[in-house]
């Protein structure tokens, strides 16, 4: 089966959605210099925010069924199929270039011709998943809805990457229950001290009792501040708890990463991986490092 | 009745521990210079992350019963009383000049006397909060725990501070539910633009089903950078929303408000509010705003 990697951290603002929505368009554009291969990926939102669905420039008024109705579906709800609620590569397309114009109204010349993608297919939520997580909470097999869902589609994707809310909730776990990998990104700052252990106990007490066949896929250290203290604290930690486990790339803090949602593109699609774009490069490099490991499955 | 107040953004990482926190550290003490009253405060921790406990240097394993107990208490577990949760003004000193030590270890002559804090009750969190909120879903009274729990109590108190996990689930609803005002503190970038809708959204909600007398207390930009075309952005489109709620006072992105935990000590605590402390004057700026708003109730 596939590779299904759930981006977990219930500290809030420690880039998952940065780092789940880039590293799964690098992974499904590839990049032949780098040596990664393109491969089929599908990328999964379980947060109500929706913010992967808006990270691409799709107007969340305008979807179909999303992850709502999928998680509902035929046991709670009416049945709905996980093509009814994809999102394909061209639609993706069309909605950066649309909101790329948006965003630069006064450029005639129109989005550049990289601002495209293909082989990424997207599950969007939106933000009833909050309420669908409150009714859950009752409901047969809470845990294992998004693997429900999931199951007879997994055959047509080499990869699957889930983003998740800042939460420890039944959203998370239905990931955690999903997936056979975990991705961890930490920020570098206090509360990730304290957040590391709280995690591993959670992720813990999921491979104990749901899912024993989930393993650390790695942790990404992310917006990391070069003039502070607490960003050598974070990783030495970091690499203590998780040894090699820890990707050699981190993310540094950079403007370019946070505006890349205004040029209607996550940044590894909107900047070139070169000297002048070091956020895009970053993740560039960090999608290399993950395609290593992926091989070595 | 004191004023209560619920800090609340399901967006991750917008400040709103650092918000509550501050807020509730220089209420409590109070500024002569400033003219900001001393006031008897109580700070909520209502997130399974405890992240309160944590900045004041708490250890949560020395922990007594927490909210975690209070929130079953008496209706799902045995009945644990709001006084034996609290951790009071003369241990929150202590624990910010031990961790200010365990921090500061080539220090020899100790932490400042400034270092230490008064008239500041805090209610802290755990992570088994996780788990009481999934299984409140099926509970009597499911919104009302906090309510229910504070009652006796809000008496003693002039204002109640209650800070909130990123997430619109029950716990989020449970402060929404107690509270009769919401401050929302907004970091400035990308998805802070349709997080204003849906945060509105679910706040109309709970006005309309559970507490008509939920007022919005203010709006404060949160993490502002100055080299960033968002900010600007984002800050419009919040006055926008919500034209004089929004506060004059804007904090700036500074590295010493991340490292304030670092000293033991929220930064209002740690830093004098001075020309050379910008990170400091600006939370004390805000309580300015927000004791003037406290007074007019
Ligand atoms: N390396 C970086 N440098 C600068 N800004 C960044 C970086 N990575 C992410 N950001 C920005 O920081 C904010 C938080 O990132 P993001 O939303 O991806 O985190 P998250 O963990 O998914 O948050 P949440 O817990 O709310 O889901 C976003 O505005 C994002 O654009
Ligand atoms: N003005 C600021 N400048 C720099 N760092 C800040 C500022 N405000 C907060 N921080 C830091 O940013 C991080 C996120 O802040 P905080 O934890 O208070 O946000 P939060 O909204 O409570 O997050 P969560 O959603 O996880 O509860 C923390 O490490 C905090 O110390
Ligand atoms: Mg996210
Ligand atoms: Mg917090």
């Amino acid at each position: 089966g596939p590779v299904v990697i759930a981006v977990v951290n219930h500290k809030g603002g420690c880039a998952k959605t940065t780092t789940a929505v880039n590293l799964a368009a690098a992974l499904a554009v590839g990049n032949e210099e780098l040596g990664i291969d393109a491969r089929r990926v599908l990328l999964v939102d379980l947060d109500p925010k929706g913010n992967v669905a808006t990270t691409f420039g799709i107007d969340k008024k305008s979807l179909g069924p999303t992850m709502n109705e999928l998680f509902k579906g035929g046991v709670d709800g009416a049945p709905v199929t996980l093509n009814e609620c994809l999102i394909g590569p061209d639609i993706l397309t069309e909605a950066m270039r649309e909101s790329w114009k948006l965003h630069n109204p006064k450029r005639k010349r129109g989005p550049p011709k990289g601002i495209s993608i293909e082989n990424l297919w997207l599950l969007p939520a939106d933000l009833d998943l909050s309420g669908v997580e409150i009714d859950l909470a009752t409901r047969i097999g809470r845990e294992n809805r998004l693997k429900l869902a999931l199951q007879d589609s997994l055959g047509h994707f080499d990869v699957v990457i889930v983003d998740t809310p800042a939460s420890l909730g039944l959203l998370t776990i239905n990931a955690l229950a999903a997936a056979n990998w975990v991705l961890i990104p930490i920020q570098a700052e206090f509360y990730a001290l304290e957040g590391m252990g709280q995690l591993m106990n959670a992720i813990r007490d999921v491979q104990k009792a749901i899912n024993p066949n989930l393993r650390l896929f790695g942790i990404v250290l992310t917006m990391v501040q070069t003039n502070s203290n607490l960003g050598e604290t974070v990783a030495e930690r970091a690499r203590k708890h998780f040894g090699d486990r820890v990707f050699d790339t981190a993310i540094q803090r950079s403007v370019a990463i946070a505006e890349a949602p205004l040029e209607g593109a996550p940044i590894v699609i909107a900047k070139k991986p070169n000297k002048s774009n070091p956020g895009s490069k970053a993740y560039w490099e960090l999608a290399k490092e993950a395609d290593a490991r992926i091989v070595r499955i």
